[in-house]
């Protein structure tokens, strides 16, 4: 099975964390605090990251594709062009093999899908967060996550959300939704259903392991007023992330980025 | 006594709730969530807030110019120019005033302090805040503070302010430092010395009541883990940054603004 992931968000909100806390392995080594006087890249580049992994009993081939620099510059105008370039590259990778005589040796690279992280400042979505969906919701699975929630108590997330998905929709931006499929059993349809209740998912990323006050080993972070657990859902949504991601929606992200989203790309490349 | 206070910082980062809870007084009412069809301004403008409040047995007219839009754009190339209109504005009115034949009816507006509040990533400065400050520092009193830092562990907070210090010095940024008179008495060497070794300032905002586990009622955020307390010294620097701005270090604010930055202002101004 191939995951090919694009992560996309601003520096600093914990997306290298997220990213190792949900496949349980260091893929992205803690940034060592480069000197001060070694400055960031001054615009959006590209950075692909492979690994095999086992999830569930389940061999994994993990492609993440990463945007270091997006939203850092003073000026993001064209913040997303790299990244919608390396998007459309893939389809026409496929593209190109699909018209292939011989086509053994597959690869399928297209983007399954695109974690999007937002900043939690409590409001609203930025222009900047706006603008990317627009130019990439057509074209890959977009899953947006309210980055680092334990910034924000239960009932800022629950208005976050809300003002996220109304900005989203006053906007025409489509987030990917998995499908409930009525003839399924009463507890898959309720599952999936509070899913879809939860979004945008308000997630916590960490790989440490802290000792909680009732002497439990969690994977969490550790403050002079508590301790937050990641994989507990009364404290946010990274189960349900992971649940989404890799466990039961895999295939439906990987199917709907083929004969939707793919096909709707090679229709408009093709009818040009 | 005046305090001419000049807020900045990207929208989301605690500084209304910031400036409320310094004062203890609902100064700026929680932002209503502005239907999301209600865009917010495209650049930045200058917001300014009166008030009279009693501290600690001192009356203070206090004047708070906010910055709604700086850092908010998609595109914050000259974010910083309003601002240092503003602060050039309040000179200017001053000189204008020093030349006076009739000068009684003083009004001083010259801005006494800038709280800079930096976004807490975790990684280091951004190029948008070095611009900023390069563009303010010889003209206002900066003091930086890392907004919602309930956000980062003790570690990461002090490794990142290590970082923002490096930072500074690289680029030759001045913050506002205390000065240290060596025949003060021990007490006021040793605590200016301490509020010096803490800075940049890691600050928590809230003005709402909650009760601890022990029973006790404080100011703070309440999450599921556990209550951060602002007036506690152990969970942030909320005290010292009060400390600094408006019980012991006000006089020299304002002595340095009127003595040292005015002047430097008048000179360069009036040697053109
Ligand atoms: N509060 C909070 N901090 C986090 C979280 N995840 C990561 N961090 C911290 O945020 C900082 C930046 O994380 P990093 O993964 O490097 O962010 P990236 O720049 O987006 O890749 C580090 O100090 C992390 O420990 C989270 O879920 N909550
Ligand atoms: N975690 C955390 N959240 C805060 C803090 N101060 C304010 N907030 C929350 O952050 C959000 C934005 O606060 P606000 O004061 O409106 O920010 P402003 O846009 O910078 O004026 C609100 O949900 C506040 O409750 C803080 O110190 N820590």
């Amino acid at each position: 099975f191939n995951l090919n992931l694009l992560v996309v968000g601003e520096s600093g909100l914990g997306k290298s964390t997220l990213i190792n806390t949900l496949f349980n392995k260091e893929l992205y080594k803690p940034k060592e605090a480069k000197a001060a006087a070694e400055e960031k890249t001054e615009s959006v580049t590209i950075k692909t990251t492979e690994a095999d992994i086992e999830e569930n009993g389940v061999k994994l081939h993990l492609t993440i594709v990463d945007t270091p620099g997006f939203a850092d510059q003073v000026n993001n105008e064209n913040a997303w062009k790299p990244i919608v370039e390396e998007v459309n590259s893939r389809f026409d990778q496929y593209l190109e093999f699909e018209n292939r005589i011989n086509r053994t040796d597959y690869q399928d690279g297209k983007l399954h899908a695109c974690l999007y992280f937002i900043e939690p400042t409590g409001h609203s979505l930025k222009p900047l967060d706006i603008e990317f969906f627009l130019q990439v919701h057509k074209k890959v699975n977009i899953i947006p996550v309210i980055a680092k929630s334990d910034t924000l108590t239960e009932s800022e997330i629950l208005e976050f959300k809300q003002r996220i998905l109304a900005d989203l929709k006053l906007n025409n931006i489509e987030i990917f939704q998995p499908t409930v499929y009525d003839n399924d059993d009463e507890e898959t349809v309720n599952n999936t259903k509070d899913l879809i209740n939860t979004f945008p998912f308000a997630i916590v990323g960490s790989t440490k392991e802290i000792q909680t006050k009732d002497g439990r080993l969690v994977r969490g972070r550790q403050y002079p007023w508590g301790v937050i657990e990641v994989d507990n859902a009364e404290h946010n949504d990274f189960v349900k992330l992971r649940d989404l991601l890799i466990r039961n929606f895999l295939e439906e992200l990987r199917e709907k980025t083929s004969k939707k989203l793919y096909e709707e790309y090679r229709t408009g490349k093709l009818d040009k």
